[in-house]
């Protein structure tokens, strides 16, 4: 592989089970 | 069909003038009817080259500036899918629905599939107690139009982005797939693709093969700009991504693509010009029959397999976008280091070809709540580089690099299977993956 001019390098995780059951658009928009 | 051939347009959306009140019907639809010419442009140029399918953006046909009562002359009543309707041949069926008419005729009459966003209206009255006090809910819609002109699918965008005032929050999750014969299609919109529900369902529990994606991103760097988070996420899920977003340099809102298991097949970023883009690859329509298949990746294993690598320097913090990062930097022209926060330690072994005074890079670890524009857990580790050698500078936005990287391995005791793997070079522009790889055992690494 040739040498990269990186900017940035992420690996990127969700830890689904923890969110709210929206995901947050604050309390006034809720139904 | 075992290969078809996507389209995806990014389109510079002409957008209304911002106003309080709302304008008259007619006037809404001239500037609707407007955004549609240009998409029939690129409908007909994606037909003409073999397209089955092309998916348009989130907000293409009316734009994004809205209040809540200026959206209304935009909308149009858009019945479930179930009713078996094709307004290019029945356009009064459902009241006055120019838009579902003229979107219906285009995809008949090009015989190609279209994605399209726009707004579903619903009146309500006082027995529903949730409804909206003007009598009608207002929805962020995706429509698709098969080669018939059929509504074959609509989609309320269930995660609304905080500015969208002008929607409602649909009461349920929709779970949108349906068949075609380039495979089983599921469907949803931008801020939706950090849920579970339904951006995950609709891949790891429907199985879909391929995800249509109208989006309106505005890029954030490091870690939120659309192409490089888009196609993180399709090689995350091993799913097809077709994903058409907003042109617009002033809101940073470029990057588009079409975006498979094994990698990028097309993918456009512009903050040069304003004009709009189609893209076409041709697709496997069921990757997940192929022998190219990737195998599950299980992001942790080596990490949690190495010792930590032992540092003499001290950590330091930093944010990126509102989330406070545990950062180390990258002292020599080689190294392994460590980096931890909460549950998460990064690891990094990286080799450049030479270390330059004016340029410094960092690795970064966040494990925790992300807060702003929506609340989502987030492990994250990173390599970047700082906006100036200060060091307080890490975290903020950089277009440009010089430091070449001629190793490199990242990997990180991650407490989940959804990881998603960016590489963002010099320019925002992705790394070809002839360049890297994805190990099994969750190392982003350089091929050498």
């Amino acid at each position: 592989g040739a040498p990269l001019p990186v900017l940035v390098m992420a690996l990127y995780g969700r830890m689904f089970e923890n969110d709210p059951p929206r995901l947050g658009q604050g309390p006034g928009k809720l139904q | 069909l075992d290969t078809f051939i996507a389209a995806v347009y990014e389109h510079a959306v002409i957008i209304p003038n911002r106003t309080a009140t709302p304008v008259p019907k007619e006037e809404a639809l001239l500037l609707m009817n407007k955004n549609i010419d240009v998409l029939e442009k690129a409908v007909k140029l994606a037909a003409r080259q073999g397209a089955h399918i092309i998916v348009t953006p989130e907000d293409g046909v009316y734009g994004w500036v809205f209040t809540r009562e200026a959206l209304y002359p935009y909308l149009e009543e858009i019945p479930h899918p179930e009713v078996n309707w094709i307004p290019c041949k029945d356009p009064q069926r459902f009241g006055y629905t120019p838009v579902q008419e003229r979107l219906s005729c285009l995809a008949k009459d090009n015989s190609i599939y279209i994605v399209a966003n726009i707004g579903d209206k619903k009146p309500c009255n006082a027995s529903d107690p949730q409804c909206p006090s003007d009598g009608r809910y207002q929805y962020n819609t995706n429509v698709v139009f098969d080669s018939e002109g059929r509504l074959v699918a609509r989609y309320h965008k269930y995660n609304l982005f905080a500015p969208e005032i002008q929607f409602d929050f649909p009461k349920d999750t929709e779970h949108v797939t349906f068949d075609t014969p380039f495979g089983k299609l599921g469907i949803f919109t931008c801020f939706d693709i950090f849920s579970y529900d339904p951006a995950v369902v609709v891949v790891d529990e429907l199985q879909v093969d391929s995800v249509l994606y109208p989006t309106a991103w505005y890029n954030t760097l490091p870690l939120l700009s659309a192409a490089p988070f888009h196609s993180a996420w399709a090689r995350a899920l091993r799913v097809n991504l077709l994903s058409a977003n907003t042109h617009n340099t002033t809101m940073h809102m470029t990057g588009s693509g079409i975006y498979t298991p094994e990698g990028v097949k097309a993918y456009y970023y512009d903050m040069e010009t304003e004009s709009g883009q189609l893209m076409l690859s041709e697709l496997k329509a069921r990757p997940r029959r192929e022998p190219t298949y990737p195998a599950a990746v299980d992001w942790s294993a080596y990490a949690r397999s190495v010792k930590p690598f032992s540092s003499e320097q001290s950590d330091f913090r930093g944010m990126i976008y509102f989330d406070e990062f545990t950062f180390t930097e990258l002292k020599r022209n080689t190294g392994n280091y460590t980096v931890c926060q909460k549950d998460l330690c990064c690891h990094l072994t990286y080799k450049m070809s030479e270390k330059r005074s004016d340029e410094v890079y960092a690795l970064g670890a966040f494990d925790g709540l992300h807060m702003v524009e929506g609340q989502y857990y987030l492990q994250v580790c990173t390599l970047l580089k700082c906006q100036t050698t200060d060091l307080r500078t890490c975290g903020e936005p950089v277009g440009s690099a010089f430091t070449n990287f001629e190793e490199f391995s990242l990997s990180g005791t991650f407490g989940t299977s959804y990881v998603f793997p960016q590489l963002i070079l010099s320019g925002s522009q992705l790394a070809p993956e002839r360049h890297y790889e994805v190990s099994r055992d969750g190392r982003l690494k350089s091929r050498s």
